[in-house]
């Protein structure tokens, strides 16, 4: 998945 | 991960274990806005409803858990458990005005036209002026508690330690997220004549009032 829409923060 | 949003979230997590200690221990919410709370709880929940389908890391889904839960539980005990003790005629913000602006912003300026990723939007957008109603409340009534004092400041101190996590993360990840970097600038705008009066009185030992 592209990292920019990959939320990975809470 | 790194030092600056660990230390990030930890701050986050005592702010909300703080307020939730304080009312519980206390019995009661005198000075806490419940729309402020309120306005937690709406975060978290358009923020992690991806929280069964996208698993990130143990410590991140534990983390989102405890977030709801706990803002869950806060709003309760203002609205229900410990409502006599409610102030609610100095918690008078007009929440629609923060509500309906970030809003429809989320639906203009995102990374993404999906629902998920506009609710995640929204959520960054709203968290980012959500402590407003209790910043109001405070300067209405001209004191805090100074345990509320203490929520106020690490619940500030977080996302403060997150625009070094993001500088952090530009520098060595080539990662950014404007929008994330935006409201979390102004988020923590919005804390800075807090800060202050928390530095130069609470950490004297002095009552934190604001001239009314």
């Amino acid at each position: 998945q592209d990292k920019q829409f990959y939320h990975d923060e809470l | 991960m790194n030092i600056f949003r660990f230390l990030g979230d930890i701050s986050h997590l005592s702010a909300i274990i703080i307020l939730l200690l304080k009312i519980w221990k206390s019995r009661s919410c005198a000075g806490i806005s419940g729309k402020s709370q309120l306005l937690f709880a709406i975060v978290f929940t358009t923020r992690y409803l991806d929280l069964f389908t996208n698993f990130i890391s143990f410590y991140n889904t534990s983390m989102k858990v405890v977030y709801v839960a706990s803002s869950y539980a806060t709003v309760w005990m203002i609205y229900s458990k410990f409502k006599a003790t409610y102030d609610g005629n100095h918690d008078t913000f007009r929440v629609e005005f923060l509500i309906v602006p970030t809003a429809i912003l989320s639906f203009l300026v995102n990374h993404d036209f999906t629902p998920l990723e506009i609710l995640w939007t929204f959520s960054i957008y709203l968290e980012s002026v959500a402590i407003l109603p209790q910043l109001f409340m405070v300067s209405k009534t001209g004191e805090a508690e100074t345990i509320t004092s203490h929520y106020l400041f690490a619940l500030g101190i977080y996302r403060t330690l997150y625009l070094f996590n993001w500088i952090w993360r530009y520098q060595f990840e080539e990662f950014f997220d404007l929008i994330a970097i935006v409201a979390g600038l102004v988020q923590t705008v919005l804390y800075c004549d807090f800060f202050y009066l928390y530095i130069t009185k609470v950490l004297k030992g002095k009552k934190l009032s604001l001239p009314a």
